[in-house]
């Protein structure tokens, strides 16, 4: 039990050092176990992040931007999926506060993901939408009810205006 | 493993049973704001046995049943079915295709099913547990969630990774 | 002290039944008093908040999506700014969620109290960028620094392509 | 009464002395993810008065100072100053031009100035109260706040607008 997650921990703290040099084109980031109390008990042991977007010097997580800590926990989330990749995954939104230059780069990490795991991405980004293979669009109907189309990327401009 | 078919009838703003078609890959979901995008991963949640009304965005299981509007009546029950692509027996139900679905009804009845059978909730989540949907579905505005966690709650929904 | 709070209350309340059939396009909201226990006392009394989207009947606010949240809460700030105009408001990007129509109705209700109040907006967004006097483009520079240009709006093409 | 200057001076991200002139309507912020933009509201909270390390997204007052980078050394302090027209005497201040100004070293000096005159943290506090600064300065991620609130808290952010 102890050792299992001692594994998995090492890889995907390996990977997540990774994940965030390429997401956020350079910097560095870590995990770290931390420890409370003298025990070898698991309930003892916290995981805590460091991580240092490029071209600044390592600081508290409670300094990072709105973006630069939608990307580090998107690294953090990609990271565990690299280790230990489960069938699918739904994504509401999560890349909303990023700008474009770093929605592009969202985008490539989930490219080089969506081999090992399906996708499923709310998103209100044009540069997200770029590499999906299916894209439907919900409408809210004059009588309150939900409805959706399946569109083709190039539809998007006429049928979704609302995208960013 | 992976997700073929989503159907939604009845459920939050679904009055019409809606179909989703998901191929391997990756599928956007694109729209308005309160068009029902949301709604959609909520279906995703409680069909996998979510219980959590702060995870589902609803006070009361009611709330979770189209409630109709000026222009349509109110739905009576709600269901929602996932049909999934099993030949990896990722799940352990011995069958290449599996389909999970979840209803309620106005009245309060909860009913459950895998491939028609009648289940009880807990063989659902039992079933799906592998699929780690604590933390593989994201909800709206909780993305960095992973970052003001304290270090022993981090430890724990790595647990759940692991 | 307490007849100075319900008539302001009461008055907010009627601007944000206003405000935000405004922001929203149609629908209707309201403001309402609730008392815990028997007393007079003002620490026994609440203020609940109804909203109903246009073309969807009342239901509880957990219920709202993401841009309907911002868009009601936007709606009430701006009702209590009518109210009782503050000399300055600084938003930090709260129009992240909404789509490109209620960037628009944002917007607008941003116009109409810029008489009363002067806003400092940081956003993404450029629709709301539009009606601003001024505008200041924050960039990092490889000094770990921040730089600053004031800049006018037909240079945000170029200048800010990171814009949605 | 308007803001009319905020100067910004090793805060944060502003290691060189930066100047924002503001007029009266809608000044607009932009710029790139990490760039600074919500530093420059930190540092209208600050020089304001603000004390509460989470809405300055900081665990100490040294997270405050601008910390270098690998091609700039740390500064030694952090000065904002906020120049504001008063005109119509909404600051109990008798002056027609009002600048508030925060500093505080790195051994962890603290100094408050109105007018260049030395006063203390209070003075401003007491001065920029009827600014509404709880709820008219509006931090990233947390605009539908009020939505979650317990009524009687949210009779309390009402009370301080009132
Ligand atoms: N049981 C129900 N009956 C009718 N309408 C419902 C029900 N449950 C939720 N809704 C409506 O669904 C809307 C929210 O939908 P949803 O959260 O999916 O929007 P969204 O497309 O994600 O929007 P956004 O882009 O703003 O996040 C709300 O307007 C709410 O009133
Ligand atoms: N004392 C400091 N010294 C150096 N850098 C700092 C200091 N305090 C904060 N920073 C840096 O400021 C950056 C955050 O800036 P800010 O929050 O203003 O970005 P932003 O422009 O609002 O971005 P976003 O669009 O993502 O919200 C972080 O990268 C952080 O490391
Ligand atoms: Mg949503
Ligand atoms: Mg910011």
């Amino acid at each position: 039990m102890r050792a299992n997650f001692e594994q998995t921990f090492g890889a995907v703290a390996r990977e997540f050092a990774l994940t965030f040099q390429i997401m956020f084109g350079g910097g560095s980031a870590s995990l770290e176990l931390t420890k409370t109390g003298d025990g070898g008990a698991l309930d003892d042991i916290g995981i805590e992040i460091n991580a240092r977007p490029p071209g600044k010097r390592q600081q508290n997580l409670a300094l990072l931007s709105g973006g630069e800590r939608s990307l580090t926990a998107a690294a953090l989330l990609f990271a565990i999926l690299k280790v230990k990749p489960t069938p699918f995954c739904v994504l509401d939104e999560v890349d909303a506060a990023l700008d474009e230059a770093n929605v592009a780069r969202f985008r490539a990490a989930l490219d080089d993901l969506r081999s090992t795991s399906q996708f499923v991405v709310v998103t209100h980004n044009r540069g997200t939408i770029e590499i999906a293979d299916s894209i439907y669009g919900v409408s809210m109907g004059d009588d309150s009810a939900s409805r959706v189309l399946s569109l083709r990327l190039d539809e998007l401009i006429t049928v979704a205006p609302h995208l960013r | 493993m992976h997700l073929k078919r989503l159907e939604i009838h009845g459920f939050k703003t679904f009055a019409s049973r809606t179909t989703f078609e998901f191929r391997p890959g990756v599928s956007a979901i694109v729209g308005p704001n309160g068009s029902g995008k949301s709604n959609v991963v909520d279906a995703i949640r409680w069909v996998l046995g979510e219980q959590s009304q702060a995870m589902l965005r609803s006070r009361k299981s009611e709330d979770l049943i189209f409630g109709g509007g000026s222009k349509r009546a109110a739905s009576g029950f709600a269901e929602v079915s996932l049909t999934i692509d099993n030949s990896d027996r990722t799940l352990p139900v011995a069958f290449d295709t599996v389909t999970i679905t979840r209803r309620v009804t106005r009245s309060g009845d909860h009913e459950y099913f895998i491939n028609r059978a009648k289940v009880r909730l807990r063989d659902i989540q039992e079933a799906t547990a592998t699929l780690g949907g604590s933390y593989t579905i994201i909800n709206q505005g909780l993305v960095d969630n992973v970052l003001d966690l304290r270090p022993e709650e981090r430890r724990r929904l790595f647990e759940d990774a692991a």
